[in-house]
């Protein structure tokens, strides 16, 4: 059984599918699990689909984790927010009101490959695990390689680099997977947010260019009232603003892929910290993070209930 | 030892080029020295009063904190040896170290 499942530790990814299947069968009211494709090293990728279930029209919400392997606070915020939702469904009304609404689709492990390679071999690694067959080197930035302005500004052709974009648009199962099911469900999804580490900061489009996008206005709202949730729990500090101007010019990426494709709430996380431990945030972190994380979401998600 | 040990010596530095030049010479330098740089994601975003972090093996670290002392660039070690706070995270689990 995995009641006893801790969310305060980091997990590889054969637990976190396990406790995937154990939240579709111990939830069959919220919850569902369906695969959306498989991994370029043939795994599958796995989606959660969170919600009171219904015949009528419901919105929906996107959330990924993990899209960068060695980011593993992001996988931890996923099965966290899984958790607080279903445990709270009953008790907080703002929950309860966002599961009755909205589906929300959550994706713990994007980078299945990656993720399972930073585990095994390599901690630090960052992009998939496809094979270069003119190069040694391996792998994609799959936030690199959506089809927006790909391998553009801030993206590299080099199949070595950390922030290589891909031989072409979408050449990662990984990505080509999730495009696709965004691409279908696009009419319905009200929001798309990835979750990276680590700067603290809350980013919405564009990335590829310094342009402010035409519903600024709720975007930057939404998110101003995000990091003011997220310092209400431990005052923590995030900057928020345009990807491009609050980090750097970047191009092929999810978030401004997932705006272009008429999802008008799109955000990108940078979770904790500011660099003292980086990628090797400690799990006695885990906790506070995924709190205050947790109210930027629920924050940002009632916003995406309402008209912009 | 975890990961083969593979991480044995390894630092992490943060480095604040403060001027055009020194953006340009780290930037060769972490090119030079093959480094994993974890923030920002390319050497081609390193410009001037860019905070850097970069992971770097026993041998570099040496070449690249020789290089910033002799050139007075400010800097700070961040993570002293990579393979012992891996190790050090990894005994706080109790679960898994009892596996």
């Amino acid at each position: 059984s995995l009641s006893k499942y801790n969310y305060n530790e980091y997990h590889p990814l054969h637990e976190i599918e396990s406790w995937m299947f154990y939240m579709n069968k111990t939830h069959p009211d919220l919850v569902s699990l369906f695969s959306i494709g498989k991994s370029y090293e043939g795994r599958s990728l796995f989606v959660l689909k969170l919600g009171k279930r219904t015949n009528s029209y419901k919105k929906a919400v996107w959330i990924d984790c993990g899209m960068h392997a060695r980011e593993w606070i992001g996988p931890a915020f996923c099965q966290w927010f899984v958790k607080e939702a279903i445990n709270t469904y009953n008790t907080d009304p703002a929950m309860k009101k966002i599961l009755n609404l909205l589906y929300i689709y959550v994706m713990p492990v994007f980078n299945v490959d990656g993720y399972h390679f930073s585990w095994n071999t390599d901690r630090f690694w960052r992009k998939t695990r496809s094979k270069n067959t003119r190069y040694q080197c391996y792998g994609v930035d799959a936030n690199r390689n959506w089809k927006v302005h790909w391998s553009d500004e801030g993206a590299s052709l080099n199949p070595c680099d950390n922030t290589y974009c891909g031989p072409f648009p979408e050449s990662e199962p990984e990505v080509k997977a999730v495009a696709q099911f965004l691409y279908k469900q696009r009419k319905h999804v009200r929001a798309y947010m990835s979750f990276h580490a680590y700067a603290q900061m809350l980013l919405y489009p564009y990335s590829y260019q310094y342009g402010a996008i035409p519903n600024f206005g709720c975007v930057e709202s939404a998110a101003h009232n995000a990091v003011l949730a997220i310092r209400s729990a431990y005052g923590i500090r995030y900057r928020h603003g345009p990807a491009s101007s609050t980090l750097y010019l970047t191009s092929g990426s999810s978030m401004d892929w997932a705006y272009n494709n008429g999802i008008p709430y799109s955000y990108a996380f940078e979770l904790r910290d500011t660099g003292y431990y980086g990628f090797l945030l400690p799990e006695g972190l885990i906790k506070p993070t995924c709190v205050e994380t947790m109210l930027a979401v629920k924050n940002i998600t009632m916003h995406a209930l309402k008209k912009c | 030892h975890l990961y083969k040990n593979r991480y044995a010596g390894d630092k992490v530095i943060r480095v604040f080029p403060k001027t055009e030049e020194e953006a340009y010479e780290l930037r060769n330098m972490y090119r030079q020295l093959q480094v994993d740089l974890w923030q920002p994601s390319s050497i081609n975003h390193i410009e001037k009063d860019t905070v850097t972090d970069v992971h770097t093996s026993g041998n570099s670290s040496h070449v690249l904190l020789s290089y910033l002392i002799k050139e007075k660039v400010q800097h700070r070690i961040l993570v002293n040896n990579v393979q012992t706070m891996l190790e050090a995270q990894q005994v706080s689990r109790p679960r898994r170290k009892r596996r």
